[in-house]
């Protein structure tokens, strides 16, 4: 043990497990979680070599073997906890990402949220056992967070009740899925609805994209890989170009939204419920941001602790750089702000499954609320992290640059959650409307509740005053 | 009309409302933006466009509010006196580096004098102080692993150097003594010499 670090553990006012304990919520919660991730840790299986040393297709390959790995000794062990799943992959995956994250992360709870109970009993089975392997294509190359933008047409056909998908124009391939380019066999495609001649937006359509046989692409459909990107190397973000393909009618996901046999259009109950995936991917980037901020900050703070540089004091022994007060000021506010978006990751997480109780029990009434929040947290937390990382970098000198500081990895990995799920700007000013029209309906004298509840008060006291 | 709040830069409660308040005054703001621009018979989309950094600042600063409001409601959940105060001056430290990074918003909403400005700078430097002992316990309490972390530079043992030198000799390049690039390029341009 270094002794610098050794001194700082020994001078410490309060014991670091204790706070473990309250972070993960109990003791027991701690020894669970680390029992998990000693699982990984001593499974020689997940042992490779370093993958900054390989080629990208190489590396691909690692992490295809890793997720099937994955998915193998989770269903030996009888994990099923998601908690405890979320907690075995992130020692698995150790800061990267995995081919198969969006089938589980984004397919198969859309199937879980979307689908009629008889879609649920056909698509759920062979998706929990990757038979189908799938992911969620929705941006494409021209089009981003403004859906309604989107150009991908299914066009429902009553006399063989089929839908015919195309993407009708170069903007309109789909860009950037992760998984799609060689992974999946399946997609969730986004795509504008058309029938009985009226465009009704964007419906959710369950697609066959490879052979379940050969994984060949089947007739009409154009798949590969993006390409290499700032970071993400380990995963086939694809693009798929869609030319007539039919599919069933039964593989529109129908739970809220209907076509009929004859084409007659049933409207869901709200619109936003169509986009419910990516608001569960929002709120839970919020504790990603607070994990990526946590790891920049470990490895920052230890590093402070063990460097010594230059002389605080003439003639006296160079200093731990942490005893600056420059370093402290780069450093400690991120360490709190890694703290705060911890505990909103907790309330983030925890208000979503509150809310999607609710809906599932038919009570719509705060799903605005939740978009609006998971928006707007989202983009910030993730701004103020993406700029964090990079503070913590520069705040290890030159060896912050060095890959195996680790944190350029964890700057490449996070910084794209900036502009995926949802452009940052696009996401504030998302919340902006509900903060206007919340604001417009406190004027019309409703009472507001949840997190905009303080624009009541501020209401009476923006008032003119009598003199 | 508004009465002015002066922060209480000790007390995280005022500092919390301090964030409720601006975030009103920032929505209000992005309100009244929109209004203008109607007023001046531009269209619906016209107005919202041209009153997008009011509406972006106005989500911001909710969403601080929200996080701040969090931060401090957390605390109360917590039972071990130690834990408490280290958390307790991590949170001030928190809200009072956002109220200094956002100091205009506060000054104009009349939530903050001039002269606070330059406590509040004190006041960081004194949380600061009161953190240092207690930053590596801090970042050990959140439980990564070596194996998650990844990090010559972060190892719980703090034995960075020789982890980075051991990481360096297996890079690809240090496989042969003589890298093939030598006789390909270097020496024939040499041999001419």
């Amino acid at each position: 043990m270094n002794p610098d670090l050794r001194r700082e553990r020994e001078n410490a006012t309060f014991e670091s497990e204790i706070l473990t304990n309250f972070l993960d919520g109990g003791v027991e919660k701690t020894r669970r979680r680390r029992e998990i991730e000693s699982l990984v840790i001593n499974d020689p299986d997940f042992q490779h070599e370093d993958l900054n040393f390989l080629s990208r297709s190489e590396r691909y390959d690692a992490a295809v073997k890793k997720s099937v790995l994955m998915f193998s000794k989770l269903r030996d062990y009888g994990i099923s906890d998601p908690e405890e799943i979320y907690s075995y992959k992130r020692v698995a995956r150790q800061g990267t990402t995995e081919p198969f994250g969006l089938h589980f992360v984004m397919f198969i709870p859309m199937l879980s949220s979307q689908c009629t109970p008889e879609q649920r009993d056909k698509w759920l089975p062979p998706s929990s056992s990757c038979e189908v392997l799938g992911t969620y294509a929705q941006t494409e190359l021209g089009h981003g967070t403004h859906i309604r933008g989107l150009e991908t047409t299914a066009t429902y056909d009553p006399s063989t009740q089929e839908f015919v998908l195309n993407s009708p124009t170069v903007t309109s391939i789909k860009w950037w899925p992760g998984g799609l380019g060689k992974t999946s066999n399946h997609a969730i495609v986004l795509a504008q609805l058309y029938t009985q001649g009226k465009c009704h937006g964007l419906h959710a359509f369950i697609v066959p994209i490879r052979c379940m046989k050969t994984h060949q692409p089947l007739p009409g459909v154009v798949v590969g890989d993006i390409g290499p990107k700032f970071g993400f190397h380990e995963v086939d973000n694809g693009f798929l170009k869609l030319d007539n393909i039919r599919i069933p009618r039964e593989n529109m996901l129908m739970k809220y939204a209907k076509v009929q046999p004859d084409g007659m259009y049933v409207k869901p109950p709200s619109d936003k419920l169509t986009y419910g995936t990516m608001v569960f991917i929002r709120a839970m980037i919020v504790g990603e941001s607070a994990m990526a901020l946590s790891k920049s900050c470990t490895i920052a703070i230890r590093y402070s602790a063990v460097r010594h540089q230059s002389e605080l004091r003439a003639g006296e022994p160079e200093p731990q750089i942490l005893d600056y007060q420059a370093q402290q000021y780069k450093l400690f506010p991120l360490l709190a702000t890694a703290y705060a978006f911890t505990f909103v990751g907790q309330y983030m997480k925890n208000t979503y499954n509150r809310i999607t109780g609710d809906i599932n029990q038919g009570d719509f009434s705060q799903l605005p609320e939740l978009h609006a929040l998971a928006a707007g947290l989202k983009a910030f937390t993730t701004w103020s992290v993406n700029a964090g990382i990079e503070v913590c970098r520069m705040a290890c000198g030159g060896h912050g640059y060095s890959q195996s500081s680790g944190l350029p990895d964890i700057y490449v990995t996070f910084t794209a959650t900036c502009t995926y799920e949802g452009e940052n700007t696009v996401m504030m000013l998302q919340t902006a409307r509900y903060l206007v029209k919340s604001y417009r309906q406190v004027r019309d004298g409703k009472q507001l509740s949840g997190t905009v509840s303080y624009l009541n008060e501020s209401h009476q006291r923006f008032q003119p005053q009598p003199t | 009309g508004s009465r002015p709040t002066v922060i209480n830069i000790n007390d995280l409660q005022s500092l919390v409302e301090a964030y409720k308040l601006r975030a009103a005054n920032l929505v209000e703001t992005a309100a009244k933006s929109l209004q203008t621009e109607l007023q001046r018979s531009k269209s619906q989309e016209d107005a919202w466009n041209n009153s997008s950094l009011e509406l972006v600042r106005a989500s911001d600063a909710h969403c601080h509010y929200v996080v701040v409001k969090l931060f401090a409601a957390k605390l109360s959940e917590i039972s071990n006196t130690a834990v408490y105060s280290v958390l307790s001056t991590l949170a001030l430290l928190y809200a009072l580096h956002g109220v200094a990074s956002n100091s205009g918003d506060f000054l104009q909403a009349g939530l903050l004098t001039v002269p606070q400005l330059s406590q509040i700078t004190q006041r960081i430097k004194a949380l600061m102080a009161e953190i240092r002992p207690n930053a590596v316990a801090l970042v050990d309490a959140f439980d990564y692993r070596d194996e998650m972390l990844n990090s010559a530079l972060g190892r719980y043992d703090g034995n960075v150097y020789e982890s980075m030198f051991e990481w360096a000799k297996r890079s690809p390049l240090n496989r042969t003594e003589v890298h093939e690039s030598y006789y390909k390029y270097m020496k024939p341009l040499q041999s001419k010499l």
